[in-house]
C-alpha cells in the first residue's frame, strides 16, 4: 500500500493480509475491510494512501478510549491478576507495584500461586525490587486462604492497593476455574466492592484462543480489564480486536519488556499505528 | 467443524463425476478460513491451499465418499504430509553425554519441559543432569532446583554468572559424574534480541548439543513462523516441543513451525505435572487443527 497507485482489489487484499497476520482473525479482518470499502465509497476516496488511515480509524473505533486502572480515592483497592500459564502475571504485578509505589501509593502483594515451583520466591524478588511487602503462606496452601490473609493484612495496615497473584491456569480446566471463582468470592466477602479490578493477562503472541480465554475467565471471575504483555516482540496482539467483538473488555495496560519499568497504559492510536509499522 | 461445512458446500454435488475447479475453489475458501481460525500462518495456508487444490481438481468422486469427505481426506493427507511422521526420538550421542538444549520465547514452558524430559529419560534408565543457565528470571534457578528435587535429578548451577560458563562447566561435570544426558535450560528470550541470541550461539559452540529443541506454546498465533524461523536460522534446530496442548487451542502453530523449519515436533506438553509429556502425533494434530 505504500507503493500503490490506485485503489483496487489487490490493495484491499494486501490490507486484509496485514490484519490477518497481526492475529486480528479472519472474520474481524474481513469485517474491518468491509467497513473500509464502505467508507471509501461514501467519502469518495481515491488516494490509496488514505486507505491505511481510514482503516486505523475503524480500528480505533473498535478499541474505544484509554481506560485507566480503578484506584479508590479513600479506601483499599484490590486487584486480582489472572490468566493462563506463562503469560506474564507475576512479572506484571512487579512492574505495577513499582509504578503505583512511585505514585505514592502504599502497595501490598499476595502470593496467591501456591502451586508452581518457586512461584512465591519469584514474587518475593519482585516485591523486593518494587519496595513492597508480600503476604504469603507455604507452597501447597489454599490460595483462597492466602487471599483472605492478605486482605486482613491490607485492611489492618491501611494499605492503598492490594494486588493478588494467582497461579497460571488453562481456561478449559473446570476445577481450576472453580478455584478462581472461589478466590474471588473470598475477596468479595472480606471487602464487598472488591476485587475492584480483575485483570486478565494476555500474551501478545497468542492467537485466536485468546478469545476463548477472555470468555471463560469472564465467566469465572468477571474480568474488568486486559493487560497485553510481550508487545516488545514481533507479535502484534491483534486478537484484542477480535475480543472486542465478543466481549467488551478494555485493554488497560501493555507489557513491553522484562524490566520493572516496562509497563505502559494502553493507547489505542499507538496500537493501531503499530499494526502497520 | 470443517467436514460439516464442506458437506454443506458440496451437497448439490452428489452423483457428479468429477470435482471441477469451481467446486474446489468454493471448498478452498472454507478450508482457508478453518486453517486461519486455527492459527495456521497466512503464508503456510496459502501454500497448503494451492497444493490441495492441485490434488483435488479433476479428482474422480469416489464411490465410497461424498465430494465433501473427499476434499477433507485430501486436506488431511496434505497436512499430515506437511507435519511429518511420528518422530520422537532424542538422538543419543555415540559418546556420552547426550546434550539437549532447550530454547524459546519467554514463558513457553522450557524449564518445565527440561524437568519432564529428565524424568522421562530417567525412567528409561538414563542418568540425566539438568543445567540452570537462566540467570535472569527471578527464582529461575530455584524453580529448576525444586523440579529437580521432585524427580530426584541433580541440577547443576553456579548461580548468576555467565550462562556460557555454566553450560561449559555442566558438561564437564556430567562427564566426570557419569551423567549420560545433559539438559540445558536457557532463559526465555525474544528472537529479535541480538545479544541474547548471540548468547545461545555461544552456548551451542561451547557444548555442541546433540539436540537443540525449540519449545513453542501451542496457542501461539501468526508470530510462530517468525520465531521458529529466527531460532532455526541462528541456531539450527533439531526439533520442537509443543507445550500446553492440554488447552483447547486448535494449535495451528504446529503446522506453521514445521512448514518453516522442516524440524520435527518431537513431544507434546499436555499439563503442568512432570509426567505430562507425550510423543507428538502428527495425525491427531492434523485432526485437531481442522476442527
Ligand atoms: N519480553 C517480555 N517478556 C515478558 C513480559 N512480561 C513477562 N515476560 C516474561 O515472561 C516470562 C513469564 O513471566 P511470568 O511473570 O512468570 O508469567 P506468569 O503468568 O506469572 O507465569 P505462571 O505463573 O507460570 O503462569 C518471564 O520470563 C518474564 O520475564 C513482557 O512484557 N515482555
Ligand atoms: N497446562 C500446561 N502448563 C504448562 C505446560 N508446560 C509448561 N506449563 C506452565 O507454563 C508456565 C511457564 O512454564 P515455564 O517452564 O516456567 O516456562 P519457561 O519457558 O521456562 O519460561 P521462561 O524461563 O520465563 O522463559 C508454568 O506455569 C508452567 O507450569 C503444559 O504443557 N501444560
Ligand atoms: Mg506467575
Ligand atoms: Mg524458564
Amino acid at each position: 500500500f505504500t507503493g500503490a497507485h490506485r485503489i483496487d482489489e489487490d490493495l484491499y487484499e494486501e490490507l486484509e493480509e496485514v490484519l490477518i497476520q497481526s492475529d486480528i482473525g479472519v472474520t474481524t479482518s474481513f469485517e474491518l475491510v468491509t467497513l473500509l470499502r464502505k467508507s471509501v465509497k461514501e467519502r469518495k476516496i481515491s488516494d490509496p494512501l488514505m486507505l491505511q488511515e481510514v482503516l486505523k480509524e475503524h480500528i480505533n473505533a473498535l478499541l474505544g478510549e484509554e481506560s485507566p486502572l480503578y484506584i479508590s480515592p479513600d479506601s483499599l483497592s484490590v486487584y486480582l491478576v489472572v490468566g493462563v500459564n506463562g503469560v506474564g502475571k507475576t512479572t506484571t504485578i512487579g512492574k505495577l507495584a513499582k509504578n503505583l509505589q512511585l505514585q505514592g501509593k502504599n502497595v501490598l502483594l499476595a502470593a496467591g500461586d501456591t502451586f508452581r515451583a518457586a512461584a512465591i520466591e519469584q514474587l518475593e524478588i519482585w516485591g523486593d525490587r518494587a519496595g513492597v511487602e508480600v503476604i504469603k503462606q507455604t507452597e501447597g496452601a489454599d490460595p483462597a486462604a492466602v487471599a483472605y490473609d492478605a486482605l486482613r493484612a491490607a485492611k489492618s495496615r491501611k494499605v492503598d492497593i492490594l494486588i493478588v497473584d494467582t497461579a497460571g491456569r488453562l481456561h478449559n480446566k473446570v476445577n481450576l476455574m472453580k478455584e478462581l471463582s472461589k478466590i474471588k468470592k473470598v475477596i468479595q466477602r472480606e471487602v464487598p466492592e472488591a476485587p475492584h479490578e480483575v485483570l486478565l493477562v494476555l500474551d501478545a503472541t497468542t492467537g485466536q484462543n485468546a478469545i476463548q480465554q477472555v470468555k471463560l475467565f469472564q465467566e469465572a471471575a468477571d474480568v474488568t480489564g486486559i493487560i497485553l504483555t510481550k508487545l516488545d516482540g514481533t507479535a502484534k496482539g491483534g486478537v484484542i480486536l477480535g475480543i472486542q467483538g465478543e466481549a467488551r473488555v478494555p485493554v488497560k495496560l501493555i507489557g513491553i519488556g522484562e524490566g520493572i519499568n516496562d509497563l505502559k497504559p494502553f493507547n489505542p492510536a499507538e496500537f493501531a499505528n503499530a499494526l502497520f509499522a | 467443524g470443517l467436514s460439516e461445512k464442506l458437506q454443506a458446500t458440496f451437497k448439490r454435488l452428489r452423483g457428479k463425476g468429477k470435482l471441477t475447479e469451481a467446486d474446489v475453489n468454493e471448498a478452498m475458501r472454507e478450508v482457508r478460513v478453518a486453517l486461519l481460525e486455527a492459527d495456521v500462518n497466512f503464508k503456510v495456508v496459502k501454500d497448503l491451499i494451492s497444493r490441495i487444490k492441485e490434488r483435488a481438481v479433476g479428482q474422480q468422486v469416489l464411490e465410497s465418499l461424498t465430494p465433501g469427505q473427499q476434499v477433507v481426506k485430501i486436506v488431511h493427507e496434505e497436512m499430515i504430509n506437511l507435519m511429518g511422521g511420528l518422530e520422537s526420538k532424542i538422538q543419543i550421542a555415540s559418546k556420552p553425554p547426550t546434550v539437549i538444549m532447550l530454547v524459546g520465547l519467554q514463558g513457553a514452558g522450557k524449564t518445565t519441559h527440561g524437568a519432564k524430559l529428565a524424568n522421562l529419560l530417567k525412567k528409561q534408565g538414563k542418568r540425566p543432569l539438568l543445567a540452570a543457565c537462566d540467570i535472569y528470571r527471578p527464582a529461575a534457578i530455584k524453580q529448576l532446583e525444586v523440579l529437580g528435587e521432585q524427580i530426584k535429578v541433580p541440577v547443576f548451577s553456579l548461580g548468576q554468572i555467565s550462562p556460557v560458563k555454566i553450560a561449559a562447566d555442566s558438561l564437564e561435570h556430567a562427564r566426570k559424574n557419569g551423567n549420560d544426558i545433559l539438559i540445558i535450560d536457557t532463559a526465555g528470550r525474544l528472537h529479535i534480541n541480538e545479544e541474547l541470541m548471540e548468547e545461545l550461539v555461544s552456548i551451542r559452540e561451547k557444548v555442541q548439543p546433540n539436540e537443540i529443541l525449540l519449545v513453542v506454546d501451542a496457542m501461539t498465533g501468526q508470530d510462530a513462523v517468525n520465531v521458529a524461523e529466527a531460532f532455526h536460522n541462528q541456531l539450527g534446530l533439531d526439533g520442537v516441543i509443543l507445550s500446553k496442548l492440554d488447552g483447547d487451542t486448535r494449535g495451528g502453530a504446529a503446522l506453521s513451525v514445521k512448514a518453516v523449519t522442516g524440524c520435527p515436533i518431537k513431544f507434546s506438553g499436555v499439563g503442568e505435572k512432570i509426567d505430562a509429556l507425550e510423543v507428538f502425533h502428527p495425525d491427531r494434530m492434523a485432526s485437531r487443527i481442522l476442527g
